[in-house]
């Protein structure tokens, strides 16, 4: 799973 | 972006949207857990942190603001505006229970061992159970007036999109994240019960009455 670096979802 | 995300926070603004001016039109807070819109209030400030330092899209930034000026927006009205209206003898529930354990799951399980990331985790498992305090307060008041159904359903859905929302991007962009997949199950699936009784008695014109 690429993790995500910054979150990009509210 | 994809259609699930985008209409769940349609949805999500919907929601705010439809408490914030049921407050304003009434002129009263009756039915509504001031304790969960506390919740919300700290969800949305633990979680738009971000707001400041990355820039992620004009949409992004733009509802960031918006949920957080509605948030306090409606906090201000519960507890200072409105608030002889607000039913303290119906939202007893301890939130303690539920900022306490929100914090130390998220020290235990998260992505990064750092600040920004820790109060994101944070919010994330808060969001998952903040209705609770409302959902508690119709059971104990026995209904609740159709436009809060409304308000519930809404913000109901939007999280139950953005499950989709993970499932479509874990298939087109190989992307997922446990933490806000398992925290969304359990925020979707508490609702379960209320989309229930939304679906069989509020759409059919009735009260939304709780088997007493």
């Amino acid at each position: 799973s690429t993790l995500p670096k910054i979150h990009d979802e509210l | 972006m994809n259609i699930f995300r985008l209409l769940g926070d349609i949805s999500h603004l919907l929601a705010i949207i439809i408490l914030l001016r049921k407050i304003w039109m009434s002129r009263s807070c009756a039915g509504i857990s001031g304790k969960s819109q506390l919740l919300f209030g700290l969800v949305y400030t633990t979680r738009y942190l971000d707001l400041i330092t990355s820039y992620i899209s004009l949409y992004n930034s733009v509802m960031k603001v918006v949920f957080l000026a509605a948030s306090y927006a409606t906090i201000y009205l519960m507890y200072v505006k409105f608030k002889a209206t607000y039913d303290h003898n119906h939202d007893t529930f301890r939130i303690e229970f539920l900022v306490v354990p929100a914090v130390a799951l998220a020290l235990l399980i998260n992505h990064d061992f750092q600040v920004v990331e820790i109060l994101w985790t944070f919010s994330i498992y808060l969001e998952s159970v903040a209705i609770l305090p409302q959902l508690f307060m119709v059971s104990k008041t026995g209904e609740a007036e159709s436009i809060t159904s409304h308000y519930l359903f809404a913000l109901g859905v939007y999280r139950g999109l953005y499950l989709l929302n993970w499932i479509y991007r874990f298939w087109a962009e190989d992307h997922y994240d446990l933490i806000a997949i398992v925290a969304g199950v359990v925020q979707t699936v508490l609702y379960c019960d209320f989309f229930y009784l939304y679906i069989t008695k509020v759409l059919r014109g009735k009260k939304l009455q709780l088997p007493a």
